[in-house]
């Protein structure tokens, strides 16, 4: 898991 | 998506609407720190950015906008609306919150996934969502009582980040490259803001009284 998909919560 | 995430979301989104019903039903917003207000809208605005490059699903999109516009919505109700104006607790609501955006933004400099425009304001607001309860529950302890609707409002708050906590446990062991320490230490510190809180409301639904806090 990268940066990009921790970005999948608000 | 697992439960704890969306009954998470579903506490926030309550949360939200419980704060737009106290202040249309009573024109009323004594007992809420603009301040909060304001910082959560900053929260929005700075993390949600990635609404124009980074689509996750509709769901996503839409909560985000909710988030944003509602947020909005409020600050501009609390500044500009005449009568919920008039309510607001000013002389109680003296936090020095610019204090915690400068202190977020440098924090973000500092430590962030990656250097890059997007990810600072991630950061950015990760961090502030994490103390931008501080002024409310400081309002609510200076004026001792505190009102149903507002009650429910911060115990909301409270519980949808207590929800989150168990997503991201969930999470850890249903997915095989799970890793976010940054959202999570950020989150644990602000789930134990609300300990206090948690404890007196508990006790006043405990004795079915009303929900005081102690000077």
């Amino acid at each position: 898991g990268g940066a990009e998909d921790s970005k999948d919560e608000l | 998506m697992n439960v704890f995430r969306l009954a998470g979301d579903m506490t926030h989104l309550a949360s939200i609407l419980i704060l737009l019903l106290k202040i249309y039903a009573t024109k009323s917003c004594s007992g809420i720190s603009l301040k909060t207000q304001e910082l959560y809208a900053l929260v929005f605005l700075a993390r949600y950015l990635d609404l124009f490059t980074n689509f996750i699903s509709v769901y996503n999109t839409v909560m985000k906008l909710v988030f944003i516009g509602s947020s909005l919505a409020i600050v501009w109700c609390m500044r500009m609306h005449k009568m919920v104006k008039r309510s607001y607790n000013k002389e109680l609501d003296t936090f020095r919150h610019y204090f915690l955006i400068a202190g977020c933004f440098m924090l973000a400099l500092l430590v962030n996934e990656k250097f890059t425009f997007q990810e600072v304001l991630w950061a950015f607001s990760i961090y502030l969502e994490a103390v931008s309860m501080i002024p409310q529950l400081i309002l609510l302890q200076r004026s001792g009582n505190v009102d149903n609707l507002t009650g429910q409002y911060v115990f909301l708050l409270g519980a949808y980040r207590a929800l989150y906590i168990l997503n991201w446990i969930y999470r850890y062991f249903t997915e095989p490259h799970f890793s976010r320490w940054i959202a999570c230490v950020a989150g644990l510190v602000q789930t134990a803001l609300y300990a206090d809180f948690f404890y007196y409301y508990f006790i006043s639904w405990k004795n079915n009284a009303k929900l005081q806090l102690p000077a």
